[in-house]
């Protein structure tokens, strides 16, 4: 494999390398197996706790919520870590990476603990549909979360799609400020070669790899909206924000 | 790094799987 050359010359051999270590450092690093999931997929959370959460004052609904993407986050840090010549890129680029991708990788994250059969995610144990963050109150950025979700769903991605999309959306030399782009657009090329050829051949549909590709604009989009609800609401409790908000969160998201 | 201080501190520590 090593003598076959794939796109831009990087041997077919090398290719199958990166991808094998995505797919493990993502393995290692989800918060749930695909097997915890599928026995999870049917445990609802009961009219009675659906009505719990959403009688939350909503402060107290937004800081459970935050706690929980900071956890899913510390996941996603972990995933990083693990990826071959991440850790060889500056520690800058490091930093920006994550800052600006992390979330962007918890959604795609997301699509595992979605069950689109039913419109429900897994929050805190058993799976809810959209009306238990009702006291969020931003109705847009939940819906779009779902929609999101439910669209990723559409495309059956196997663990290892999801491994390596998620690699190449945190790896992106999209992000201003880079300091050695070109380091990480040569890592990022990797991914992609790696991505395309699982996914030739995986799916019958030639179109796969770009429908993924075309759900990253959306997945930006939610990320901004994330910050403008986050900033509406750290207007109205900016105390709960201050010494509520797991730090984490707030060194990520405050602008 | 002091504006980002507990990320530029999670990507120094070394974790394993049973840590997370």
């Amino acid at each position: 494999q090593d003598s076959q050359l794939g796109p831009n010359n990087v041997s077919m051999g090398e290719l199958d390398r990166i991808a094998q270590n995505i797919i493990k450092s993502h393995l290692e690093t989800c918060q749930y197996t695909t097997e915890e999931l599928q026995q999870l997929a049917w445990q609802t959370h009961s009219y009675e706790e659906v009505k719990m959460y959403q009688s939350k004052p909503r402060d107290a609904l937004w800081q459970q919520c935050a706690i929980q993407i900071t956890h899913a986050i510390q996941y996603v840090v972990e995933f990083a870590k693990r990826i071959s010549g991440f850790m060889e890129l500056c520690q800058n680029d490091q930093i920006l990476l994550l800052k600006s991708g992390c979330l962007e990788v918890v959604l795609v994250r997301m699509c595992r603990a979605f069950n689109p059969l039913n419109n429900t995610v897994l929050f805190e144990g058993k799976y809810g549909g959209m009306q238990m963050f009702k006291a969020l109150g931003c109705d847009d950025l939940v819906s779009a979360v779902f929609d999101f979700a439910k669209s990723l769903c559409s495309l059956q991605l196997t663990e290892e799609e999801i491994a390596l999309f998620s690699a190449a959306v945190l790896i992106s030399t999209d992000r201003p400020w880079l300091m050695e782009p070109r380091k990480v657009q040569k890592l990022q090329e990797k991914i992609y070669f790696a991505l395309q050829h699982i996914m030739q051949k995986n799916h019958m549909d030639e179109d796969a790899l770009a429908k993924l590709i075309s759900r990253i604009p959306t997945l930006s989009a939610l990320c901004t909206l994330h910050t403008e609800e986050l900033q509406a609401f750290q207007q109205l409790h900016p105390e709960t924000v201050n010494v509520l908000f797991p730090p984490l969160y707030k060194e990520l998201f405050n602008p | 790094k002091e504006k980002h201080k507990i990320l530029h501190q999670l990507l120094q520590n070394s974790t394993s799987p049973v840590d997370l």
